[in-house]
């Protein structure tokens, strides 16, 4: 019961690492058990150091916890793929560089999966292949418009 | 298999008139003002691919998704939710290049799922989306405001989350 | 006891639908007390119905949520006014045409208070009167740097 | 009166060299990257205008208010805050045009005040800028979440914050 679990856990724990370098180029983040030698007598910490930093223990700025929740998230996307995701603004509390790296890795997944991404920033827009707008009209309703991207800007 | 459109009718902030838009293969990006309606065509996916939870759709009960006239509009009778799944690659085990899945509820709460027209049940749809889609348990769809309780998460739940996938 | 709370109240309360429809031009926002008769006996329940919509109860999206959250923390501090607000990060969730109506509403009070104000979106860094930007370098060492705005953009 | 210039040594970020910046009488905006120091300066604020609580500043204990050293550096011997008031307009009810106020707090946890480099007690401060600023339980200082905090709060403790400012 517990290979099963650190089989799982090691897989994520690798996928986690890698997209967290990936979001956070120069930086080192892992998963790690409370408790290595009973996993479920403990809680998963996760130990990042961003870009730049040195190790540092609960001292993550806002913007740092949400793109390591994101390297978390996505993480478990990896281990358990689907074709189609849907991720509604996961990008509040994000600056620009972060913002572009978060959408250059969207990108690169929804070459193998349809991505479907709800978002206010300018820089998550830019990498989609079509833009829906939605707005709504004085009765209430919202009204859908459809623009196919890709080509347009390349 | 991809979702190459969505048809909503009296789904929540989608009126009366039934509309339909063409989905990207690849990257789709919805835009537009807060309020405007796009975490509604996230609930519409929710709904159409089995949600179970009104709540998760940020509705009291499955009654209140239905169009409730909005600003001096008639109330929608049901809504109703169609997905049009291009299976040029036949990883749906149906056989035919395009797979419509439709879900429709009335004010009763009364809900019909349907398969390229014909009646089908909640599982069939489950057990047809399963080995390309949404386990239900999993992680493919990020709500809004899931991030944030993500990064509050304490570390024996962020370990339960492990256990549930082993 | 009763009577100063309804006075407190009641002042709060106009100051919230105030700001609210400076936020929010054409919508409409209020205060309820659960229970009038006894204000201590139940909750303070906020109504709001942003612009160009009929009364929605509990089905307001996320960033008019944050709005409206927006509303009641400014009314507080329009009872008890002070000389410096800090603000850090308060739009997040917010859209353009929201950020703008935020950014001129704390314009507006930066001409009788002084304040600071943290934030990660252009539109709200355009009315600032200085810019403060904060870099860390490899050492871990955060440097600022000073801007004169005002005069500039005009 | 308001705020025309903030130093900072050894607080959070901002090393061991004294850095010293002039703050607009209207409005200041402070941007930069994520992690970049911006949330440290608000912290650095609520030091040197008496804050109580390490936890509302993100620190465990006052000593991690220290400099910790970064990337090789030497770790501070104490975090100190100075704001330099312009007083011109006399609010401030000492007899002089420029007011500074100091904090620093060293290793041990031990906190020294300053009024224009006389030692002061946090009383003192307080009541200094009571009339102008910071009244403690108020709502001028809003920290990142804060929002976030009030917009989940249930209707009681939302009635409580009336309760309070009463
Ligand atoms: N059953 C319903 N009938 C009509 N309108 C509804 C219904 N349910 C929700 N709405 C409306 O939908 C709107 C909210 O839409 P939604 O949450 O999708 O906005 P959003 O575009 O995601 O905004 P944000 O950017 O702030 O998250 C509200 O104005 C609400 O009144
Ligand atoms: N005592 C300390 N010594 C050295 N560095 C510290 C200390 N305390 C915090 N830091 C560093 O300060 C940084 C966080 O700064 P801060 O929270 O101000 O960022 P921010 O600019 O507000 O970012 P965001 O936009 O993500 O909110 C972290 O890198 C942390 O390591
Ligand atoms: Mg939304
Ligand atoms: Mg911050």
């Amino acid at each position: 019961k517990k290979s099963v679990f650190m089989q799982t856990f090691n897989e994520i724990s690798r996928y986690f690492s890698e997209i967290f370098s990936e979001l956070s180029p120069g930086g080192m983040g892992r998963l790690v058990l409370e408790n290595e030698e009973n996993p479920f007598d403990g809680g998963l910490e996760i130990e990042a150091k961003p870009t730049g930093k040195s190790t540092q223990v609960g001292a993550l700025s806002g913007g740092e916890k949400a793109l390591t929740a994101l390297a978390f998230i996505f993480a478990l996307q990896r281990f358990r793929p689907t074709a189609l995701y849907v991720l509604d603004e996961i990008d509040a509390h994000l600056d620009d560089r972060n913002l572009r790296r978060v959408a250059e890795l969207i990108r690169r997944s929804s070459r193998e999966s349809q991505v479907i991404l709800v978002t206010l920033h300018d820089s998550m827009m830019s990498v989609a292949d079509r833009l829906f707008g939605v707005t709504m009209d004085k009765s209430g309703v919202s009204n859908l418009f459809s623009v196919e991207l890709a080509g347009l800007a390349g | 298999a991809y979702v190459s459109r969505i048809e909503l009718r009296g789904f929540k902030s989608f009126g009366n008139l039934k509309v339909s838009f063409p989905l990207s293969r690849g990257l789709t990006a919805i835009v537009g003002p807060n309020g405007s309606g796009k975490s509604n065509v996230v609930d519409a996916l929710c709904f159409v691919l089995g949600g179970m939870s009104a709540k998760t759709m940020r509705a009291e009960r499955f009654s209140d998704l239905l169009f409730n006239g909005g600003n001096g509009q008639r109330p929608a009778p049901f809504a109703e939710v169609s997905l049009h799944f291009d299976n040029g690659d036949n990883t749906l085990p149906i056989n035919s290049t395009t797979v419509v899945i439709s879900r429709r509820v009335d004010r009763s709460g009364k809900c019909v799922y349907r398969i390229n027209k014909r009646r089908a049940s909640r599982q069939e749809i489950v057990d047809l989306l399963a080995r390309s889609m949404s386990s239900p348990g999993g992680y493919n769809f990020i709500m809004q405001g899931d991030v944030d309780r993500f990064i509050k998460m304490n570390p024996i739940d962020r370990r339960v989350i492990i256990d549930d996938l082993v």
